[in-house]
């Protein structure tokens, strides 16, 4: 699968950009947190697209956001 | 008491519902 990059997204409405995302990070969210990965995906796509390509190209800085979403879910669900 | 229905959940390949870009 090729990446998606900034001038693909820019090419699409604006919820239709959002599931271009979605369909992107969910896989690899899934491969870490698989009961929670709709629920994450969700929450990660509250953040801004730019952010969201970068966050694709770093799997550092995703792995960390991830992290920081199941925190949140984990108080929110308390 | 916590609003249940946060955050949207994505489901692939399903028409996404949340909120675009602002």
């Amino acid at each position: 699968q090729e990446p998606l990059t900034a001038s693909m997204l820019a090419a699409a409405p604006p919820q239709e950009q959002k599931q271009m995302l979605g369909e992107r990070l969910y896989p690899l969210i899934h491969a870490m947190h698989p009961s929670l990965a709709g629920k994450i995906t969700g929450m990660l796509l509250e953040i801004d697209n730019s952010e969201l390509l970068l966050m694709l190209e770093s799997p550092e800085s995703l792995h960390s956001k991830i992290e920081e979403a199941v925190a949140v879910l984990q108080v929110h669900q308390m | 008491s916590s609003n249940a229905s946060w955050p949207p959940e994505f489901q692939p390949g399903v028409p996404w519902k949340g909120i675009p870009n602002i």
